[in-house]
């Protein structure tokens, strides 16, 4: 299985609300 | 074809204002020099690692800013980003210097110039052969005189390709790319009637972005495995994740 990049899916799904 | 100029709007509000990308990187890179002891300073490989990590982190926030992007699910964002990365920093550099880049200069997204003399002189080989390639690429944007709306197409159509493995939403990938295809070639017609075939020499520049991104690639993945390239960036993750 391919390797998660975890600092790409931060960056796409944090919340820019807070 | 009144729908289109709208469609073109749409897509060029989620640009950024390189003025405010330029001060961004500026200031991470001011701030990890000042962080830095005198006899600790970085070499200008490292710097411009870090400056296309900071752009490559305003690349990321572009996307993320457009409403078709937006539409999609985050896994889809990310297999789309994952696979695409190193087009949209080659396609980046050279709007940049189609736009501000001088005549046997680079333009850095710092504001800053170096000459080609210069790289060739002291880069490698493959250094040198990627500069120059990107060079020759940018004269032959500046003779097809890009404008921005253009350039704003070539980024979708990169970052929407539906050939993309496990890519779920295909279709809307799919559409996306065909929509803003379609906005391209009108736009092309509309805006340069004298130059026939402006939408299809456009087009055939996507190939070669494509192959200098690799070259790219695997460049910085070499540097890489000799311990070159900084560690803990978003360049060096994207790297890892496309090579594992």
């Amino acid at each position: 299985k391919k390797k998660d990049n975890a600092l790409l899916r931060y960056l796409l799904d944090k919340d820019d609300t807070v | 074809a009144t729908l289109a100029p709208n469609f073109l709007n749409q897509l060029l509000e989620s640009e950024q204002d390189e003025g405010q990308v330029c001060s961004k990187v500026l200031a991470s890179l001011q701030r990890e020099q000042a962080s830095r002891g005198k006899h600790d300073r970085l070499n200008t490989f490292t710097i411009m690692c870090k400056m296309a990590d900071q752009t490559l982190f305003g690349l990321v926030e572009w996307a993320r800013n457009s409403t078709l992007f937006k539409e999609l699910k985050v896994e889809d964002q990310m297999v789309l980003l994952q696979s695409c990365w190193s087009e949209l920093l080659v396609l980046d550099h050279l709007c940049r210097q189609v736009t501000y880049g001088k005549q046997g200069c680079i333009y850095l997204v710092t504001g800053q110039q170096i000459e080609v003399s210069t790289i060739i002189s002291q880069a490698g080989v493959t250094l040198s052969s990627l500069v120059s390639r990107a060079q020759d690429l940018v004269s032959k944007l500046k003779a097809l005189h890009l404008d921005r709306h253009e350039f704003v197409c070539l980024k979708y159509l990169v970052l929407f390709n539906p050939d993309v493995k496990s890519v779920q939403n295909r279709r809307q990938v799919e559409q996306t790319q065909e929509r803003v295809n379609r906005a391209l070639m009108e736009h092309t017609q509309q805006t340069h009637q004298g130059h026939s075939d402006k939408f299809g020499q456009l087009l055939l520049r996507l190939p070669e972005v494509r192959s200098i991104s690799l070259q790219v690639e695997e460049y910085l993945f070499q540097r890489h495995l000799q311990g070159d390239l900084p560690c803990n960036s978003l360049l060096t993750e994207m790297l890892h994740t496309k090579r594992s």
